[in-house]
């Protein structure tokens, strides 16, 4: 569902500038004001997630900004992850003999 | 098999990280890393392998649509080895003159390539006494990763749904000290202080990413489907193994 949250009052100042840098950090830029915004949100989106990982993991994992922070789940899956892996690795070996029986 | 490992403490057998880009080949950047890594080793030859050629003479013609380490291995094999990378270039997008492999020298070369059992201390040990080992985990958690240990269960992190490749470089036990949180929005919490057996990995997204282009992943509860596919090449002959081992 959209990320584009209803509420239309002012973002807390600390966001759109942590975004800013973001920006600057990782040399981004967007095509315009729409894009901006929707990128802002998806923004907002992962640090929150990041917070809530944060709180999940039962490690030591840090969560928060990276590089990806500007992409959805699905984006961040269709750039950088290969074609989920099969069940099972395909058979690499040719089957020998023949399939009619008493043949060698 | 020894406590501790890290295969990055051993002088120049793990290559520096690599950037794959917006080309979908962590699959052949595992497998180059895990040649590199295994024929320093072996041979004490300081080889830099090209990507290039597994994705240009990939059998699947995926290149940089995604792929599978085994298919790399494949790969290697038909073309008698991997060309260098000064040679045959990384260019993060498949080369329209297609396979250039026979025109270049080979600089290693692989017997074979072996899967592990799906055990998380026979990897450790076969890491421990062979080198670095490639795995293919659920990527899912690594967008929002910045360092530290990620214990991720299967509710978390789907061990089934394995789609990024990696190379495994060693493995640990940590006192983690865990200070204030950093981050300006996120709110500050705390990590109480535990000891927590991880892997180390070799990731292919950068140096700017993680730690340092590394990530770490809890060690024994099969953390996002580590234990899947840890697959390996062979590059020398079964002989006796000559005794190596992994800095500590």
């Amino acid at each position: 569902d959209s990320l584009l949250t209803k509420d239309t009052g002012p973002r807390p100042l600390e966001l759109t500038e942590v975004f800013k840098l973001f920006q600057i950090k990782y040399n981004r830029s967007y095509a315009n004001p729409a894009e901006y915004a929707h990128r802002l949100n998806i923004f907002a989106h992962n640090l929150a997630q990041a917070q809530r990982l944060q709180e999940e993991d039962l490690g030591t994992a840090e969560f928060g900004e990276t590089p990806f922070s500007d992409l959805t789940e699905e984006e961040f899956g269709q750039l950088y992850g290969h074609q989920k892996a099969p069940e099972r690795i395909p058979n690499m070996v040719k089957k020998v003999g023949s399939e009619k029986w008493g043949q060698p | 098999v020894p406590s501790t490992c890290d295969w990055r403490k051993a002088t120049n057998i793990i290559s520096s990280i690599k950037n794959q880009k917006t080309c979908k080949c962590c699959w052949a950047i595992a497998a180059a890393d895990n040649i590199e890594a295994l024929w320093r080793i072996r041979y004490h030859e300081f080889v830099e392998v090209s990507v290039q050629e597994l994705l240009d003479c990939d059998r699947c013609g995926n290149a940089c649509n995604g792929g599978f380490v085994w298919d790399a291995y494949v790969t290697v094999l038909n073309n008698s080895g991997l060309a260098s990378k000064q040679d045959y270039p990384f260019k993060g997008y498949p080369n329209p003159h297609g396979c250039l492999a026979k025109r270049y020298t080979k600089v290693a070369w692989i017997q074979d390539f072996t899967m592990l059992a799906s055990d998380e201390q026979v990897i450790a040990g076969y890491l421990a006494t062979h080198g670095p080992i490639t795995v293919t985990i659920n990527m899912k958690l690594l967008q929002g990763y910045q360092k530290g240990v990620i214990k991720a269960t299967p509710t978390t992190c789907d061990p089934q749904q394995v789609d990024h490749s990696v190379l495994l470089v060693g493995f640990g036990k940590g006192k983690e000290e865990e200070g204030m949180q950093s981050g300006t929005v996120l709110s500050q919490t705390r990590k109480p202080r535990r000891s927590v057996p991880y892997w180390i990995l070799k990731n292919s997204w950068g140096a700017e990413w993680g730690e340092n282009g590394y990530f770490r992943l809890y060690r024994g509860n099969n953390s996002c489907g580590i234990t899947k596919y840890p697959i390996t090449a062979r590059v020398d002959h079964p002989v006796k193994k000559l005794p190596i081992s992994c800095p500590p």
